[in-house]
């Protein structure tokens, strides 16, 4: 298992292994990448090492080999289809954002309990009432889930993905969500992003 | 100068006290507000101590008295006015969010490049010519900028915010910035999160 702290890294890595790629950036050393991601060469290196990936003196590491290596531990190649929770700002925000198919994610399912909502096509996929959910995800095999509803329905839309199969849950209500030992969420807060930003204006 | 890391944890630390006096919680102990934070206990009670907060035994931390002692820290009493950049999906969702409000963050001006854009109202902020952002910014003494614009107009609008008299930089384009010393930068990246997902879904 490669900790958290090492797979965010790698994520950042790949975002700027595929620009260079696209810029037909041939070779970067370990002071260009750090250059580009804020992460220090040293760190670099040795993540990479762990991976085998020595680069070579004076050229560094060769752009097309490690986003592929890259891209295979994040499982990028993978199809990773997913349910959207909450088509409020958010939801659509994200369900109409195409950089996450970089990571292999696919939307399959939006799912949201306002009646108004319900029927609408977003990317082409309808959004479904909250009351079929667990129904719809056990159908249609959806392991991850995006949360993006308010912080009072996020523990009720929880225990339904739960209940669909979901095992998987990233989620941006503001609030600790309490699942199973089988399933991972992993919390993203933007609220803290702002606070931090306060304590700094003198 | 208190860590990053550390004001992320107060930060998540005042959302859960905020919560809890609007339930009339009176008192939470550090196990208590684990479960409610996924912080540990021993790191809590480590934070707290540093700001001389004991919290007594058996009966916990005071919630009202916490919560205003990490406000002040937070600075959430100040009013923090920020400008947003890049009215499209994203950055109409966080315009449109209450959250920030509760930590002193105030919209106060929002810019676009694109001329269909120009003159709409956000909640009650007309929408900007990106063209006269630092003229509009120094007028309105900004000092603070959330960036939502794409990745390829990121650099080029972080200069005019620069230009503009913004120290503070909100940066949700994933791409690392370059600014002078004296600018904060801090990247909001939700990619990242996906990919992580991905790495654990066997
Ligand atoms: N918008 C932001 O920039 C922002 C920033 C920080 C945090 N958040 C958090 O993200 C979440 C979404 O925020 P938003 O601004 O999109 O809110 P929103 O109110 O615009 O959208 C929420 C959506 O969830 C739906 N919903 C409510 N209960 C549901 C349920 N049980 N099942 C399915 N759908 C349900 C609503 O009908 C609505 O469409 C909130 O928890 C919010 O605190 C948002
Ligand atoms: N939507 C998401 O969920 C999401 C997720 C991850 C990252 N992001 C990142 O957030 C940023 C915004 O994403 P989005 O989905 O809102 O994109 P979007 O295309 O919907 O919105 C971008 C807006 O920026 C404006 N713009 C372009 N150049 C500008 C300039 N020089 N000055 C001012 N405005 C300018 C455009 O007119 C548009 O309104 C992008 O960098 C994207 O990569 C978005």
């Amino acid at each position: 298992r490669i900790p958290i702290p090492t797979l965010t890294r790698f994520a950042n890595l790949y975002r700027v292994l595929q620009e260079a790629e696209a810029e037909g950036v041939e070779h970067l050393n370990s002071a260009q990448l750090e250059a580009l991601t804020s992460i220090s060469a040293s760190q670099i290196r040795k993540d990479l090492s762990m991976l085998g990936e020595m680069g070579r003196p004076g050229v560094g590491y060769k752009v097309n080999l490690l986003k592929k290596r890259i891209g295979s531990i994040l499982r990028v190649d993978r199809g990773h289809p997913y349910a959207l929770v909450g088509a409020g700002q958010l939801g659509r925000a994200i369900a109409n954002y195409p950089g996450f198919e970089d990571y292999g994610f696919k939307l399959k399912a939006i799912f949201d309990s306002d009646r108004e909502k319900v029927g609408q096509i977003v990317q082409g996929i309808p959004i479904e009432s909250n009351e079929h959910m667990p129904a719809s995800l056990l159908q249609k095999s959806i392991r991850i889930a995006v949360l993006t509803v308010p912080r009072n329905a996020a523990q009720d839309a929880t225990d339904q993905l739960v209940a669909g199969g979901v095992r998987w849950i990233l989620n941006f209500a503001p609030t600790h969500l309490k699942v199973p030992d089988n399933c991972i969420v992993r919390d993203v807060f933007l609220t803290p992003e702002f606070a931090i930003l306060g304590h700094f204006t003198e």
